[in-house]
């Protein structure tokens, strides 16, 4: 159902723009900071993350007006709404979910068709250190920590740097509990 | 043989190469322009530059009213060709028997290959093969701009760029 | 060198959209 929900807000209740435009924004932002932050693409990695978490905190407001999801019971249904809904949603494409981890508190995401990474092709002082899709990151970490989800979440492996797939995990640390003002 | 080359903005070369001809029957060695020319070549090349600026900046008055945008005549003239969206010249110029063929793409970027024959002969140049040719180096060149981290009329080093315009050329020029 | 995926991805059977 979660499939159906997310198929259907795409099909029906969400505004689009062309994807090449927004590939190529994306390309001209990281490349930017790049020059920027003079390769050092450990701050690239930074800035790209702290952009995407504040894209997140925004984002969910969005993601949950449209699909009026309730709150997931446990990580498992949590990586469902990523996967089905979130992803299908807002970038038109359905992540595998694997590799949970004993506890069920960790998930990975495999991304087969990542419309940020389209035609882009590493330099060679890039590929050892920058995770060029690296505002998913923020973004999931901003939106799950608004939903009281404090997660870790990084990149384990991408394509663009040589690997076999692109990876993306979510580690749950601690469910945040409203805490009532001193 | 054919010698091929991109040229950029500042006819700077963003992308060289030749193309030698397959091995013949007799298990001859494969041959490329003999070593005089070898090193003539850019110069032959750049001395047909006018020739291809001429065309590619000339309106073409053949167009019809209604036809294109506002009934003015549109860029990308051809001698040889009347069809006002086609970004290939055709052989545009010669030296001593060796054929120049042109494309231009839509920003301005020129391919252009000089054609040679191991026969001296004046050289015969196949239009369709080489438009097709050029189409498709064409399609990689627009994928090697989307990449971000390639700045336009910088020189394309890429080794997997190189391999498919060579085996572009073995399927068409050759 | 990385082999390079860059060319062998086709410029018309793509996904055309995405969320504004």
């Amino acid at each position: 159902s979660l499939k159906i929900m997310g198929e259907d807000v795409w099909k029906n209740r969400t505004e689009k723009v062309n994807a090449e435009l927004f590939t190529l924004t994306y390309g001209s932002i990281v490349s930017q900071l790049c020059i920027d932050y003079q390769r050092d693409f450990q701050k690239v990695n930074k800035q790209l993350f702290s952009m995407g978490y504040n894209i997140g905190v925004r984002l969910i407001e969005d993601f949950l007006a449209k699909t009026a999801l309730p709150r997931c019971e446990n990580m498992v249904k949590t990586s469902e709404a990523i996967s089905k809904c979130a992803f299908k949603i807002f970038l038109n494409m359905t992540p595998q979910v694997t590799n949970f981890s004993p506890e069920k508190d960790a998930f990975s995401l495999i991304i087969d068709e990542n419309p940020l990474s389209d035609f882009v092709e590493l330099p060679m002082d890039a590929m050892k250190q920058l995770w060029y899709s690296n505002i998913l990151c923020g973004v999931l970490k901003g939106a799950l920590q608004m939903v009281q989800l404090e997660c870790d979440v990084w990149f384990i492996s991408d394509v663009l740097k040589g690997d076999a797939h692109t990876e993306l995990r979510i580690k749950l640390n601690k469910v945040l509990k409203d805490e009532i003002p001193i | 043989p054919q010698y091929f080359a991109i040229l950029g903005k500042s006819d700077n070369p963003v992308y060289e190469a030749e193309f030698t001809t397959q091995q013949g029957q007799q298990g001859q060695l494969q041959k490329g322009f003999p070593q005089h020319l070898k090193e003539l070549n850019p110069f032959i090349m750049h001395a047909s530059l006018d020739i291809i600026e001429d065309l590619q900046w000339k309106l073409n008055s053949n167009v019809q009213h209604g036809t294109n945008n506002s009934g003015f005549g549109s860029f990308l003239r051809s001698k040889n060709v009347n069809v006002t969206d086609n970004c290939y010249l055709g052989k545009v110029d010669h030296f001593y028997g060796l054929a120049i063929t042109a494309y231009l793409t839509f920003s301005g970027m020129k391919f252009v290959m000089i054609h040679g024959n191991l026969d001296k002969n004046s050289t015969q140049v196949d239009d369709n093969a080489v438009k097709s040719f050029y189409q498709e180096v064409h399609e990689l060149y627009i994928k090697t701009l989307m990449n971000p981290f390639y700045k336009i009329n910088d020189p394309i080093t890429s080794a997997a760029f190189d391999t498919r315009v060579r085996s572009l050329a073995r399927k068409y020029l050759n | 060198p990385t082999p390079s995926r860059l060319y062998s991805e086709s410029l018309m059977f793509r996904k055309q959209e995405v969320s504004l």
